[in-house]
């Protein structure tokens, strides 16, 4: 099965 | 002082529409370029960046940076006030804790103001960094918000999967499967209604429905869409605001656990 990710996964917070 | 004026207030109107049932609160940031929001939804799942040029007002000054921190949903009962011929100014003293929305008629008859608090909001901002994707799929966005919804009814998830052929759309569940493909138009006669596809490699990525749903509220926006892939990262959904800026939805994949 597929799992969302997170968009913080993927971008880092500046 | 800040004060923007929109001789075209309904781009305002359809701006908070399609944000508000995605964020309840976040913070436009003001500048003397325009102003910015970028917030990610209560899951974390998606992220919106709106972006509103100065040179796209019909007025814009802007004295220093000020982030006004608001609550959209009543944003947005605030500019359903506003009739869609409305001229729409926004003002706010500098450190104020509240923002000012008048709406003029265009023949000045009526001028309505309405003021609302203003929040301080700890927002994470998040760098993106410029990508260049796998593939770039330009469609009509009536278009993209038929096939979401069309294709919600089969499952939660849709698998996007553009090949040099085209784009398909795919939903299964308890009652089946649906496939849905659009091959790049050969000949339009109408720019808008051209479906084109830019293409490095082949990418397949599956998206939650239930997010690209609420993106297509921006439909009302922009006579396109335009979607941008790569493998495993966030898709990319953009609809143009006018020529003064853009609406962008960035949301990630589902991935094999």
């Amino acid at each position: 099965s597929k799992k969302q990710t997170s968009m913080t996964h993927f971008f880092a917070g500046t | 002082m800040f004060e923007a004026r929109l001789v075209q207030g309904n781009l305002l109107k359809k701006v908070l529409e399609s944000l508000k049932d995605l964020l309840t609160e976040a913070s436009w940031d003001c500048a003397d370029t325009g102003i910015q929001l970028q917030a990610m939804d209560n899951s974390h799942v998606s992220l919106v960046s709106v972006q509103l040029r100065a040179d796209g007002f019909d007025k814009f000054r802007c004295d220093r940076q000020l982030s006004m921190g608001m609550n959209l949903t009543s944003m947005s009962k605030i500019l359903r006030c506003a009739a869609n011929d409305d001229i729409i100014t926004i003002k706010a003293q500098d450190q104020a804790d509240n923002v000012t929305f008048v709406f003029e008629s265009p023949n000045q008859e009526k001028v309505a103001d309405y003021e609302m608090k203003l929040m301080n909001l700890d927002q994470e901002h998040l760098g993106i960094p410029e990508t260049d994707y796998a593939a770039v799929i330009k469609l009509p966005a009536a278009e993209f918000q038929r096939i979401i919804k069309d294709l919600s009814q089969f499952g939660e998830s849709v698998v996007i999967s553009c090949t040099k052929e085209g784009v398909k759309f795919s939903a299964a569940g308890d009652i089946g499967v649906g496939n849905i493909k659009l091959a790049q138009t050969a000949s339009v006669d109408k720019e808008e209604e051209a479906v084109t596809i830019e293409m490095q490699e082949p990418v397949t990525l599956t998206f939650a429905c239930r997010y690209l749903n609420m993106f297509t509220k921006a439909t009302c926006l922009a006579p396109q869409v335009t979607l941008s892939m790569s493998p495993e990262v966030p898709l990319v959904v953009e609809y143009k605001i006018g020529d003064m800026g853009h609406v962008r939805y960035y949301l990630a994949p589902k991935i094999e656990d």
